[in-house]
């Protein structure tokens, strides 16, 4: 039996948003520690992980691990039915073949069920090794998707650099070039505006835009983006859920040959 | 000319 309720229901709505471009059809586990997901996208080069924590649900049963397969799509549409202030709530019966949503209004005078078949997906969970990176930055994720947009226009990949000058983000394409810089920036009064670099030693790498465009889609879940950077790893793009976890997008890098 | 690597040739099957 598995019974989890999450008032704030948009949240739910929004990493389905943000995730459902990138993975079509992926696992959710359900255990003790909370509610996640694992996957790749289907070229295997980006991989998400999302955890919302079970002390973020205002109710969470959870008898045994659960692992439920969904195609995100069809999920999304019948999250789509939920008002955004809606409490959304989970429901499972051991061995089922169907997940349940249910949406209440705030005032509690509409209550509805929407009942959605689970899949078989045979996934490869990778394990992600905690690691050092060569730099930490964090900025506001309003303004990191604008830069992906921006220079997606001009080109296909982004290579990204942090040196103690601050980060930079370029390239180029058939029309020409593009480099934006962003200092490093504390001193505003709004800290979900504030730009902080932390660099071990200098990176750069280059990334398909393509795929940095679709991590955006995760914007309205937080004010900050954090992106970590190492030269032998994929690049880290995080986006915390308040109060609950978060969304992590991988990236592997493009590398000269 | 770059080549896209993998998410699999960093991180391995758990």
């Amino acid at each position: 039996m598995l019974e989890l309720r999450l008032v704030q229901g948009s949240l739910l709505k929004k990493v389905l948003e943000a995730i459902r471009e990138l993975v079509t059809d992926a696992n959710f586990d359900c255990s003790g520690t909370g509610f996640s997901l694992q996957a790749m996208d289907s070229s295997h080069v980006a991989l998400v992980a999302l955890l919302l924590r079970a002390e973020g649900f205002e109710h969470y049963r959870c008898d045994r691990n659960l692992s439920m397969g969904m195609n995100l799509n069809n999920m999304a549409k019948m999250l789509r039915c939920a008002g955004n202030d809606d409490i959304i709530t989970i429901k499972a019966d051991d061995g089922s073949d169907t997940v349940t949503f249910m949406f209440e209004s705030p005032k509690q005078d509409k209550i509805a069920d929407f009942e959605m078949k689970l899949m078989d997906i045979d996934s490869e969970h990778l394990g992600i090794p905690d690691s050092e990176y060569q730099a930490i930055v964090r900025m506001p994720s309003a303004e990191f998707m604008r830069i992906c947009k921006d220079l997606s226009s001009i080109g296909d990949t982004v290579i990204i650099s942090v040196t103690k000058e601050g980060v930079k983000f370029s390239t180029s394409g058939e029309i020409g070039s593009a480099n934006i810089v962003c200092r490093q920036n504390q001193t505003v009064d709004k800290p979900e505006e504030a730009t902080v670099i932390e660099m071990q030693e200098p990176v750069s790498l280059t990334f398909a835009l393509r795929y940095m465009n679709s991590f955006t889609k995760a914007s309205s879940l937080s004010d900050q983006v954090t992106i970590s950077l190492s030269s032998e790893l994929p690049v880290v793009v995080e986006y915390k859920i308040a109060e609950m976890g978060y969304i992590r997008f991988y990236l592997a890098p493009k590398i000269e040959e | 000319q770059c080549i896209q690597k993998k998410i699999t040739e960093y991180f391995s099957k758990n």
